[in-house]
């Protein structure tokens, strides 16, 4: 019952928890063209738990916000509005906080389960791996 | 001088599941 595969199954937390789920989840995701989604919601948590003192933190909140939400990529698309206008102002004023893409994350995370991951339990490469 | 890039390699790179 505890097989990874059913573990696979139970939320997508747990798929993105494991490292054979995450990287199949990121094939399929390749395929699909979305697989700036899931980058993104790695980048969150590897940001997440980076040292607000260190210079390279300011580097890194700056690299994400250009490379997903600054543009009209996947990700931006499906931010709230006033979600990337707050990111853009914590950037602006270089007002850097661990938690400050949390709320980008939930919302991608919650597209990411009502679609992708959904789709991902019924493609062929997550049957075939089974 | 890491670039913007290789900085936000590390920063996926860290946060992805290890092999156990």
């Amino acid at each position: 019952p505890d097989s990874p595969l059913a573990r696979w199954t139970k939320s997508l937390h747990s798929l993105l928890g494991d490292q054979d789920g995450a990287y199949l989840f990121r094939t399929f995701l390749e395929r699909e063209q979305c697989v700036d989604t899931l980058d993104f919601w790695f980048a969150c948590n590897g940001f997440r738990q980076m040292n607000l003192k260190d210079t390279k933190t300011l580097r890194v909140a700056k690299a994400i916000y250009k490379r997903y939400i600054e543009n009209n990529c996947i990700v931006s698309k499906q931010l709230k509005p006033a979600t990337k206008t707050y990111i853009r102002d914590s950037i602006k004023k270089q007002q850097i906080d661990s938690i400050m893409f949390d709320q980008a994350q939930t919302e991608i995370q919650t597209v990411m389960e009502e679609n992708a991951y959904q789709m991902f339990l019924t493609s062929d490469i997550y049957l075939e791996y089974v | 001088i890491d670039s913007e890039d290789d900085l936000l390699q590390e920063c996926i790179s860290s946060a992805m599941p290890k092999k156990k």
